[in-house]
This record gives C-alpha cells, structure tokens and sequence, in this order.
C-alpha cells in the first residue's frame, strides 16, 4: 500500500527557486519514515 | 524424480487382488512433489533477495531505476487481482487457535521485519492475521512531532518520492521516465489549486468556485481588479507539494492525520489491485491511478491538503475511521475499468470532518 499526500504550504515571496522555498523537506529519498516524525518544515519571515 | 522413474521403468498395474508392484513408485511421488515445490519456492526467494540486494546496491551508487514495462506485468492485467484480494482477506480473517497465534504473528514478524514489542496486545488476543495486521501500537510509541510549522508523516513507511508541484498540469514521477498527474490521481476536486505560479491562498479565504474562477480571464481579473495595498499580500506564497510514501507489510499500517485538518469530502475510486512494491513501480504503467483508492481532501492552515490511500492486492480495502459505513474492495458490478469515482461531502457550509494533528482516520486492511 502507499500514500501520496498534495498539500500546499509556503513558499518565498520574492523567488521561487529552490533555494529560496520557506517549506522544506527533512526527508531523503529511501527514508524510512514513522508516523508523526516531520515531513518538512518552513519558517515565517 | 518420480515421475521420471515412473516413465522409464513402466510396471503393470497393481490390482487389488494382486499387486504391490507399483506401491513403492507411489511412495516416491508425495515426497518428490513436496521437495520439487520446496526447492522451487527457495529458489525464488532466493532470486528474490538477489534482485532487492541489486537494487538496494543501484540505489545506493545513486543509479536511478528507470521505467521498464516487461511481460511480467502484462499477465497481471489477466489475473482476477481483486477476487484474489478478497480470498486473501477471506483466509487471513480466519480465526487462529489461541496456542498457534504467537508462532505465526512471531513468523510473520520475522519475515517482514516488524516489531512485536510496540504491539498494544499481547500475541494471543489478535484472533485473525487480519486483526494482528492492523493493530493498535503501544501508547507513545509514535510521539508526534509538535512543532507548530511542521508536517507529519501520516504513515510508516518508506519515502518514495518528493518535491513540489508546478505549472498547470502538475505531474508527479512514479518512476523515472513515467509521470502521472495529480488530477487523475485526486479526480475533479473544487479544492485543487489550479494556479501554474503556485499562489492560490485566496482558494482557501474565498468561496470562488471552481466555474466562476474559469468564466473569468486573466486580462479581464488584471483589469478589474487594480493593484492596492491588500494585507494579505504581504503572507508569503504558496506552493504544490507532494510527498510519496510506501508501506512494507511488515509497517504499522493505520494512518493518521498529518496536521490539523478539515476534511471536507471524501472521494473513492474503485480500481484495480494491482501490487505496489518497486518492480511495480518501474513495470506498470499509471499504477497509482489505476488501483482502488481513497482520498481525502480538505483545508488545513496553509489550504489546500490531500491524501490518497492506495490499495494493492494483499492490503486490499482502506477502512476509514471517520466514515466507517465506506467499504472498499468490494465485488464488482461493471467490468469497466473506468466508473466514475464515487464522492462524499462531509458536512456542508465548509464545516467537514476535524482532526487534530496525528489523531487516527484510518487503515489498511489486508484483502
């Protein structure tokens, strides 16, 4: 079984590279993963 | 062997008055046959390990696995995948007996690396493989992560996939050289940023719907509507993401919510049940969009969120907490792959079906 989750979350106001998203993922590919362990992350500016 | 011998040293019958002559040939064949099929059974194990130790040795030189349909996957179009779904929950629902229940769950633990020790119950209390399989974890086991700008894996597993969304036909890649798009994963949703630069954050304020949005064109938006100082301006943008995660049968398989979230409907796709694991991944084509489904869809504080519940066909049909009337994987009426996906609204106005960050909404069941 697998599940996908679409979500939307912040980004950058000014760029919208890469470098600049405000959510960012703190998982690899490959991970192994447990419930309630975090996804990504993002900071308000 | 027997069979072999059989076919070379033919011997008369033996009759029932007479005979003995080919009892001890028949002797050999139950044995034969069993050390055949076990040998048989090893050597595919065996193959099978060497396949995943290959894989896991590509994956770790940072060789990506490409898209590859082969023949194997073609024959499993022929299969009656559902039925055997079902057969597979009809045997696995069984009742055990009480002194076997530790030993098989035990067996099933080591050959799918799952650990006992979370398990809520004692051994002897799960009554079917069905019950183990969906059992409770021990409480504090998954400590949920309280950060209040931080998403949460709604499940155990493996992360498959990641990244974000962009432009207006947004596809995710299943594997690399095949991509699927995210509306023919969801389905028609009213909820689904449709905007290529990812800044939708009036979707979640405003109740525009969905047809007035597209009776009106960019040129006539831009012109009606001249630039003033708007305070929500100044909240940073938003963009699509997605996040792909696979559940080994030996991961703890209920799902919880990722973050607070309002679910405002429910969609279920009935499909087909095809395996999951990552030779189907990189062998069958649209495999996400064309197995049995549920997705959930609403509003969380950043707007739009949804999750899809993907069967396969030993984890058959997703039982959802918040709606324990749907029943999935269910016998079907039409042969047509392609019925329309049957919906639900939780509630109306917006008000939906609530849950706290981490809080339970469902599971997978096996068949």
């Amino acid at each position: 079984s697998t599940v996908v989750l679409v979500f939307q979350a912040p980004i950058s106001k000014l760029h919208e590279d890469e470098s600049s998203q405000e959510f960012r993922f703190c998982v690899r590919r490959g991970d192994r993963i447990r419930v309630g362990e975090a996804l990504g992350r993002w900071h308000s500016s | 062997t027997s069979f072999a011998k059989k076919f070379q040293t033919p011997q008369p019958r033996a009759s029932i008055n007479g005979g003995g002559g080919n009892s001890q040939g028949d002797s050999y064949l139950v044995p034969g046959a069993t050390v055949a099929t076990i040998l048989m059974l090893g050597v595919l194990h065996a193959r099978r390990l060497y396949d995943d130790k290959m894989t896991e040795e590509k994956r770790e030189k940072g060789i990506e696995l490409e898209f590859q349909p082969d023949v194997k996957a073609t024959f499993l179009r022929l299969l009656p995948l559902r039925s055997m779904s079902r057969c597979w929950g009809y045997l696995t629902n069984m009742e055990i007996p009480v002194w076997l229940r530790p030993h098989i769950y035990k067996a099933w633990a080591r050959a799918f690396h799952s650990n006992l020790e979370e398990a809520a119950l004692p051994l002897d209390e799960y009554a079917s493989l069905r019950d183990f399989f969906i059992r409770t974890l021990k409480e504090g086991s998954r400590p949920i992560d309280a950060g209040p700008q931080c998403l949460v894996s709604p499940v155990d597993g493996t992360v498959l996939r990641f990244g974000e969304l962009k432009g207006a036909g947004a596809m995710i890649e299943q594997v690399k050289g095949f991509s699927y798009s995210v509306f023919s994963l969801l389905g028609a949703s009213p909820f689904l940023p449709t905007s290529a630069d990812g800044d939708v954050q009036e979707e979640h304020s405003e109740s525009i719907t969905t047809t007035e949005k597209s009776n009106k064109s960019w040129w006539r938006v831009s012109l009606a509507s001249p630039k003033v100082w708007d305070p929500t301006s100044s909240r940073p943008k938003r963009g699509l993401f997605y996040c792909v995660v696979y559940l080994k049968p030996g991961d703890y398989h209920r799902i919880h919510s990722p973050a607070d979230w309002n679910i405002l409907l429910r969609r279920h796709f009935s499909g087909r049940l095809y395996p999951l694991n990552e030779r189907a991944t990189r062998t069958i084509r649209n495999l996400y969009i064309e197995n049995e489904r549920v997705i959930l869809e609403g509003l969380w504080q950043e707007g739009f969120m949804a999750l899809a519940a993907i069967g396969a066909t030993n984890i058959g049909s997703i039982e959802l907490f918040i709606e324990p009337e749907l029943h999935t994987n269910r016998p079907r009426k039409k042969f047509l792959h392609s019925e329309p996906p049957e919906e639900r609204v939780y509630g109306c106005e917006g008000v939906g079906r609530m849950l706290k960050k981490g809080d339970e909404l469902g599971a997978f069941n096996m068949g």
